[in-house]
């Protein structure tokens, strides 16, 4: 559900899926709920020349450019999220409080060069 | 590596909850309109919370620390029926947290909607005494009175400027709560049930909001 779906080539840059269980990282223990939450993350390829679905600022623009004119000095703009949402997390604290706080910058929700 | 982490998401530590309470259902409430599945996650604002209708992005239930005291330890004619230090360690909370609303909630474990009248005091505790010296050197200040009837499970207190200046670890010494049955004309002094339904106190716990300025910018109003 979050942003554009975008059919780009498996090694462009994009969003992949990705959910943190908290049992996994064992924190299951304290934290109360969620059991887990779509984290994503963004990888991929930032190619010249980088078109609009890249989601490429002005800057990875010239670095592509850059890059063009000086391949060995100048590297591809990277991959990463420009986008993000927050989540909230209900959680017992060591006075065993219960807590409910919201944290931000937690999902990935699109991602660009 | 997990403590860096940790430290990112305002945590001293791993929490190690030893006896871990009863989530609230409030907070089961608030979590929910927040995170579930019909929630439109983009529209939500997490720096407001909407069922207190006041800023805020940390919702806290805070354990009560405080012990009982026997009333009648100090005083053999008290007619105090139940008499209780209360403590809730604010001190968990971030420097960069402003508390916007705290409430105090008194729990009993059963209604009566033909329960007797008690009289309840709460008072915030200003100076404490020396061990040994009983109440004698302690000084209180009236918080709040009224007389209830058990006609429903909890009662609310509206502690949110005490809790702004607990900010301040000095001056949290916590609060005393006493309940004492209201003489009513066809009860006579003395009777042993007066202070019947007030052994269902289950518990007292403090629900504290509190906002984080450095994550919560307000944006200005619309001219």
């Amino acid at each position: 559900s979050h942003g554009r779906l975008k059919f780009l080539p498996s090694n462009m840059c994009k969003r992949r899926r990705l959910y943190v269980e908290f049992g996994d990282v064992g924190w299951q223990k304290w934290v109360i709920a969620p059991r887990g939450y779509f984290a994503n993350y963004c990888q991929g390829e930032c190619p010249y020349p980088l078109t609009d679905v890249l989601n490429g600022s002005n800057h990875a623009i010239l670095q592509t450019l850059a890059h063009s004119f000086e391949p060995n000095d100048v590297p591809l703009p990277c991959c990463i999220p420009i986008k993000m949402s927050p989540i909230s997390v209900l959680f017992y604290d060591n006075g065993d409080n219960v807590v409910l706080k919201h944290y931000e910058n937690m999902s990935v929700d699109e991602c660009g060069c | 590596r997990e403590i860096m982490l940790l430290r990112n998401l305002g945590l001293p530590s791993r929490p190690k909850p030893v006896s871990p309470p009863h989530v609230p259902s409030i907070l089961w409430k608030l979590f929910n309109q927040r995170m579930g599945p019909s929630t439109a996650k983009k529209n939500a604002n997490l720096c407001f919370v909407e069922d207190f209708n006041v800023p805020g992005s940390t919702v806290r239930a805070i354990s009560d620390q405080g012990r009982f005291v026997n009333p009648h330890s100090t005083n053999p004619t008290t007619t105090v029926c139940l008499e209780k230090r209360l403590f809730f360690n604010i001190s968990i909370m971030e420097k960069e947290e402003r508390v916007t609303m705290g409430r105090l909630e008194v729990r009993f474990g059963q209604n009566t909607y033909y329960g007797r009248l008690f009289d309840l005091r709460l008072y915030r505790i200003t100076q404490l005494s020396l061990k040994g010296m009983g109440n004698q050197k302690m000084s209180r200040k009236l918080l709040t009175a009224q007389t209830f009837r058990l006609l429903h499970k909890s009662l609310y207190f509206n502690l949110t400027e005490t809790c702004q200046s607990w900010q301040d670890p000095r001056k949290n010494l916590g609060l005393t709560l006493e309940i004492s049955p209201r003489k009513e004309g066809s009860l006579l002094a003395g009777q042993l049930d007066e202070c019947q339904g007030i052994q269902t106190f289950l518990y007292t716990s403090l629900l504290a909001v509190t906002l984080d300025s450095a994550q919560c910018t307000m944006s200005r109003a619309k001219r």
